[in-house]
């Protein structure tokens, strides 16, 4: 199996305002694969929490879209993740 | 030869080995390794034994490495057994703390993930064991124990990043720790769980909001403890019970080792609040493991002044 790679897959970090903003999260989940980073799974996601997830290139149009559809305060934490992995590593061998 | 390992940076998993045996052989009076198990893939399970031999003492149970892809918490065991024996010595409170207790170290918990997480999927979180009538891979580790394990429903899903697996100690690296710990009862005082991110600072419970029975005390600690954190590079942590810090959650270490009789028991949720998440530039994880070391040592201090 050939390793996975996470080009320009993003990171959204999301505050919902009520209840009603958090269960729109929930049903982004439902349909689409998000990797919750914080908290570690959707039924955790509430009101005035922030929430920070993963999700595909492919998928991160129609989360963005939906979010503003919705007006929900959003930020990009990360832009691209493969990116992102490969910058871990900046500390060069002794 | 597996290369060169470093403080500074990421170790795979036989860098960590190979750096478990130099330990062993540099300091031979002072660190041993003992195998409590293998896992699933069949990879030894090791816990590294810090203070003076063949003598029983009160102890604190240190864990790195639960989920795969929190890469920066093995960073922290393998620095906190560097600095303990590198200080021994030179430094007042780490002799005091070694001359009169030990600490187990298990510098990583989940093997066979964190394998995973280095060769094939860096945002692998759970282990790598197969579950029945499932295509999908693995078991949350910290859901997988015995406090109040059927509690959260949403666990039952084996596709889902926070599965319990299918009973409380179904999964070999978390019987191999509940069986360690439960057969060194009587000298575990302290159990301490290295996660990240998010900077807190946790204590019990997760489970349910009632508060345990020494909350004012572990509260006291896990304040002291981040503001001791905090005067190193000013990073601030918040703390608190589980369920009311950070979120709800059944099946934890913390809550089972707790509820086992270790009355002092915390989980640190090391660097960083999100700008990096898992990917904790390796630049960081010095500064990091520094702060976290002054935490880690006044809980020590304070246990060994406060128990029995």
């Amino acid at each position: 199996i050939a390793p996975v790679r996470f080009d320009r897959e993003k990171v959204f970090r999301v505050k919902p305002q009520d209840e009603k903003q958090a269960d729109i999260i929930k049903d982004l989940a439902k349909t689409n694969e998000l990797d919750f980073w914080y908290p570690s799974a959707t039924h955790h996601v509430a009101a005035n929490m922030t929430v920070d997830f993963r999700v595909s290139e492919k998928e991160s149009q129609a989360i963005q879209s939906a979010l503003d559809q919705n007006n929900m305060h959003y930020e990009i934490l990360i832009h691209d993740l493969q990116e992102e992995i490969e910058k871990q590593f900046d500390v060069k061998e002794d | 030869t597996p290369g060169r390992h470093s403080y500074a940076k990421y170790n795979n998993w036989e860098k960590i080995v190979a750096w478990t045996e130099k330990m062993m052989d540099k300091h031979p009076e002072m660190v041993s390794r003992i195998k409590i198990g293998s896992t699933v893939e069949n990879n030894p399970l090791y816990v590294l034994k810090i203070g003076k031999k063949n003598e029983k003492r009160k102890a604190i149970f240190m864990d790195c490495g639960i989920h795969a892809r929190e890469w920066v918490s093995p960073a922290f065991c393998q620095w906190f057994v560097y600095q303990a024996t590198k200080t021994y010595g030179r430094n007042k409170i780490m002799t005091k703390l070694l001359d009169r207790m030990n600490f187990y170290i298990l510098p990583v918990f989940n093997v066979d993930g964190y394998i995973w997480s280095w060769t094939k999927n860096r945002m692998w979180r759970k282990n790598r064991s197969k579950n029945q009538n499932s295509k999908c891979i693995g078991t949350d580790l910290n859901r997988n124990f015995n406090a109040s394990w059927n509690s959260i429903s949403d666990t039952k899903n084996p596709c889902a990043e926070n599965y319990r697996g299918s009973a409380p100690e179904s999964e070999k690296e978390t019987k191999a720790v509940t069986d360690f710990i439960r057969s060194h009862l009587n000298e575990i005082k302290v159990y301490i769980t290295f996660h990240s991110y998010s900077q807190m600072l946790l204590f019990p419970y997760g489970y349910t909001s009632k508060l345990p029975p020494n909350h004012d005390v572990l509260a006291k600690v896990a304040k002291i403890g981040t503001d001791v954190l905090s005067t190193r590079y000013e990073t601030r942590y918040t703390y608190g019970p589980i369920k009311s810090t950070i979120y709800p959650t059944s099946g934890s270490s913390l809550d089972w080792a707790y509820d086992l009789g270790i009355k002092y028991t915390f989980a640190f949720e090391l660097r960083d609040k999100g700008k990096y998440g898992f990917l904790l530039p390796e630049s960081q994880i010095k500064p990091t493991c520094r702060e976290t070391m002054l935490a880690v040592k006044f809980i020590a201090k304070y246990i060994l002044k406060h128990t029995s």
